[in-house]
């Protein structure tokens, strides 16, 4: 059926939703935040 | 059947005002309906508020120990410390709204006050029991909520408390035993002076078959708003502020057991032992809470960028 | 209401008009169709037995009209323009807005020199102005203008007929996607289990320390 062809057509075109080196490094900050707030509340369950 | 809640039998009521049940036993009221309405209400009014506190009324009737919230409406005041303050700016705006909803056909009478603690968690300070108290004198029946809007954004639920105060010198047979929360360093002091002259409400919600069919249909947009947010990004001031506060307990912590051990003949060893644990236990589980909602924002954000980033064309 | 529900009911009265007609009388059905305000996708109408027997015909031109408007840009136009019929202002429209979409679908982001460059637009002003009231309203694309960086972030773009050999790779997409989310799922559920088992471990751990603090309490009194 054409119309669901160029429906997922559409949609596999938004992949990947985000792509981009400011991205990755704002992921790469969060993502090491809150390693370090983990590793922060083993030290005080410890 | 669902929609039987919403019938407000006015002769009951009456009945029910006159009798004063709850005059002769503080522990009268043990529970709290809130309907889907005033709950959304609220909770979007306290979230406007940011990070200042904000506050309104509920209406609604009462269903033997329990007080039921039909709706809700905000106040034009902001910050409820200055108490007087409030009611004198508020007082004909509330005297209006409440005549305007008689006419309208809305019988339900105001039956408590909301207001938010943005960040600092669901309990009543020394000005909130006050008025609380004060309220119940002359507006009874009349319940107080308070909302944290903030940590209803880290926690992905609610955080909403509903209670009421005891009167005047009365004792409590026992410690209320409610749900642990964090308290920051510079508000332990108002909730510890204060926390005995209230008790909490159970807390149950209630749609109507309207709210049900509307809340389907908002359904698919709710669920994509909540895909495409992320805690992380909204609460960052949150967190920092609750590790921050984290840092001073601990610094008081320590500060506390040096005196300790210094004079260990002063407290009977037990007792001591029982302090330093609770003072220490609960810092670790306030940082352990807080960490759980950094690693399920963080998780969140991870499964997202597995699913929709790492497909190529 | 999305693209392709509102241009359903214009293709099946085109496929109907197509089935109903021969050779050169298709011409005027295929410019009504590429001139058509709502009507963005046309591999249906290529796909119908009439149009398909215009291959080799002295009427192909009318075919190669129409996988233009499937399939190309404004720019294939230009330059097959000698052996293509010469279009209307319509259908000039219609076929940069197909320009368009063919653009956002490889890439998200698209500067506006590139779209000046593609769809002979002259200025910054009349760009936006197109982009606005002929794509973002006819609803085949959504995004956002941004006139510092000069370019246009696209968010949706709706699909063109899929190109000859374009169907291989989108399922090799979609597999990929399948793969990457089940691979996903179970190492989530790796992870549950392996959290439940932990904390098994750990109220084990508590409780055999508590036995033991209660035993030397005892042995103690």
């Amino acid at each position: 059926e054409s119309s669901l062809l160029r429906q997922v057509s559409s949609l596999l075109r938004r992949l990947p939703a985000i792509e981009s080196e400011k991205f990755q490094d704002d992921f790469m900050m969060e993502y090491n935040d809150t390693l370090l707030i983990t590793y922060l509340a083993m030290f005080t369950n410890c | 059947a669902s929609d039987a809640i919403f019938y407000y039998d006015e002769a009951a009521q009456s009945k029910f005002q006159k009798e004063k049940p709850w005059a002769n036993d503080p522990h009268y009221f043990k529970r709290v309906k809130i309907s889907a309405l005033a709950l959304l209400k609220m909770v979007v009014h306290a979230r406007s508020g940011g990070t200042i506190e904000v506050m309104g009324l509920m209406q609604g009737k009462t269903d033997g120990d329990a007080i039921i919230v039909m709706d809700a409406f905000a106040l034009p005041v902001e910050g409820t410390e200055t108490r007087v303050n409030a009611q004198a700016d508020a007082y004909e705006y509330m005297v209006d709204y409440s005549q305007t909803n008689k006419q309208a056909g809305r019988l339900e009478n105001v039956v408590g006050w909301y207001h938010s603690h943005p960040g600092y968690g669901c309990w009543l300070s020394g000005i909130d029991v006050s008025t609380q108290m004060l309220n119940q004198q002359f507006q009874e029946p009349f319940l107080a909520v308070v909302i944290d809007p903030t940590r209803t954004v880290s926690a992905g639920k609610v955080e909403i408390g509903a209670f009421r105060t005891y009167p005047e010198g009365y004792k409590p047979p026992d410690d209320p035993v409610s749900e642990y929360q964090t308290i920051p360093l510079n508000k332990i002091e108002d909730f510890g002076v204060h926390c005995k002259q209230y008790y909490a409400l159970d807390i149950t919600y209630f749609k109507s078959s309207l709210d049900c069919h509307l809340l389907d249909l908002l359904w698919n947009k709710y669920w994509v708003n909540t895909l495409s947010s992320s805690p992380l990004l909204g609460n960052g001031d949150y967190v920092a502020g609750q590790i921050s506060d984290l840092a001073e307990k601990l610094e008081q912590a320590e500060n506390h057991l040096a005196h300790t051990r210094y004079g260990p003949s002063l407290m009977p060893s037990h007792q001591r032992k029982k302090e330093e644990e609770s003072q220490l236990a609960k810092i670790t589980r306030d940082s352990a809470k807080i960490t759980v909602e950094q690693v399920h924002g963080l998780m969140s954000q991870v499964i997202k960028d597995i699913l929709f980033n790492s497909v190529r064309q | 209401m999305d693209i392709e529900e509102r241009q359903a009911e214009i293709i099946d009265h085109f496929v109907k008009q197509a089935t109903a007609n021969k050779d050169a009388a298709l011409g005027s059905i295929i410019a009504e169709a590429t001139s058509h305000p709502s009507l963005f996708a046309f591999s249906e109408i290529l796909a119908v037995p009439n149009v398909a027997e215009l291959e080799g015909t002295e009427n192909t031109v009318i075919l190669d009209l129409l996988r233009l408007f499937a399939h190309g840009t404004w720019s294939d136009f230009k330059s097959n323009a000698g052996h293509l019929p010469h279009l209307v202002p319509d259908q000039v429209l219609k076929l940069k807005q197909l320009t368009v979409l063919t653009l956002a679908e490889t890439n998200k982001v698209l500067p506006y020199d590139l779209l000046m460059l593609e769809l002979d637009v002259a200025n910054v002003r009349e760009l936006e102005d197109f982009l606005i009231n002929e794509c973002m309203y006819a609803g085949i694309v959504r995004g956002k203008l941004d006139q510092l960086r000069r370019c246009f972030e696209v968010q949706f773009a709706a699909g063109r007929d899929l190109r000859p050999g374009q169907l291989g790779s989108m399922i090799q997409t979609l597999s990929n996607w399948l793969g990457t989310s089940d691979s996903l799922l179970v190492s989530i559920q790796e992870k549950i289990k392996w959290a439940d088992t932990m904390s098994e471990l750990d109220n084990k751990h508590r409780k055999d320390l508590e036995d033991r603090v209660e035993d030397v309490k005892k042995s103690l009194s």
